[in-house]
């Protein structure tokens, strides 16, 4: 069985990877 | 037959931060189960399961492999569910039962969305589409 998510929403892309996409 | 499960890298380091997430080390790969819209995506990682985000994730087959959609200019009207205030200058600070246009849905759970002249992200999780009920 999936157990539900979590609650709150993820974090947003990691510092580096944001750098990354612009 | 056996289901084949999708191999993803893990990009950065993640700590948990409830019993349902699943902590892993930047390199470790993973196997998706299942993928949310919200951006929590289900993961084993050796004996372990739990939920991680998607933005901390590449697919191990490359990351020219894109499931993502096509931005939609018009907008997709959503009704906000829950109030949410930004903690990053892209990220929109809105307040329960506000409409907004959904421009572009992300799979890490962050969507760009509209509201008047003002566009931002914000998290999938506290939106619903507009004329639907609550799951």
């Amino acid at each position: 069985t999936i157990k539900r998510p979590p609650e709150n929403p993820p974090p947003r892309p990691p510092a580096e990877v944001r750098r990354k996409q612009v | 037959g056996p289901i084949i499960l999708q191999s993803y890298r893990v990009i950065a380091d993640f700590e948990k931060n409830s019993k349902s997430e699943l902590a892993a080390k930047n390199g470790d790969v993973v196997e998706v189960v299942e993928k949310s819209e919200n951006g929590w995506w289900f993961c084993q990682l050796r004996n372990k399961r739990g939920w991680m985000p998607a933005a901390y994730l590449e697919p191990l087959d490359g990351p020219d492999e894109s499931e993502e959609q096509d931005p939609n200019y018009e907008g997709d009207l959503h009704i906000t569910t829950k109030d949410y205030t930004g903690e990053l200058d892209d990220e929109l600070n809105l307040k329960e039962g506000e409409n907004v246009e959904v421009i572009h849905k992300l799979l890490d759970g962050w969507w760009v969305v509209r509201k008047g002249s003002i566009t931002g992200y914000f998290p999938a999780m506290y939106l619903q589409k507009s004329g639907e009920t609550a799951p």
